[in-house]
């Protein structure tokens, strides 16, 4: 998924980090 | 209890950012050439107030109230700080890197934890290049250390700030191997 260009754009590493931290509060 | 997270969700975490990783890696030859927006002006390396104020914006930095400003629709990034954009980490080498998440960890060290800190800390722990140099492993166990101080801190577990805490002390004993730090549930 995080293969995806339309993922890769410029705040690629911002949305992986506010997916990560949402997660915990999912789980 | 109920603030440590499961060994399951640890090794999620792990694998998702090992795949972050992987990614930066392809996409960051082609983020590093694209122009940055003229309002985008990275501060040299040894400039530890111009990273901390370009990374945190100064509403944060000068510890101001955050003001809602109807006159500017716009997000205003120097008030807000820069959010950790390819196109800004591409152009880090792994002393700025280091630098940066130096001057960072320093400001966490004697202050909140913050939305802003949490990106820029994941992003730059994106960054860092395995092996560590002695520099940096010492600097992510310091990080560690300092979440886990401020998550005792914490008295409601379901705020945001516990899982952003999580997360950092999970990737740097688990994903950096500095295993003695991790939580085991």
């Amino acid at each position: 998924q995080s293969d995806a260009s339309d993922v890769w754009d410029d705040t690629a590493l911002v949305k992986a980090y506010d997916k990560a931290v949402a997660s915990f509060k999912n789980a | 209890e109920g603030y440590c997270p499961t060994l399951k969700w640890q090794q999620q975490q792990v694998a998702n950012f090992s795949a972050v990783r992987q990614s930066l890696a392809k996409h960051r030859n082609h983020w590093r050439s694209q122009h940055l927006d003229s309002n985008v002006s990275m501060p040299k390396s040894e400039d530890e107030e111009g990273w901390k104020k370009f990374c945190l914006g100064e509403r944060v930095y000068s510890e101001l109230d955050a003001v809602s400003d109807n006159e500017n629709l716009g997000v205003d990034y120097i008030k807000v700080g820069f959010p950790p954009l390819l196109s800004i980490v591409s152009r880090m080498n792994q002393a700025t890197v280091t630098s940066v998440l130096e001057y960072l960890i320093n400001w966490f060290g004697e202050k909140k934890f913050t939305p802003e800190l949490g990106r820029w800390l994941y992003a730059l722990l994106a960054c860092l290049e395995k092996p560590l140099l002695p520099e940096a492993h010492s600097l992510i166990r310091q990080l560690a250390r300092r979440c886990s101080e401020v998550r005792v801190l914490e008295e409601n577990k379901n705020e945001e700030r516990l899982s952003a805490l999580n997360l950092i002390i999970c990737l740097v004993s688990r994903y950096f191997d500095q295993r003695d730090l991790a939580d085991e549930p």
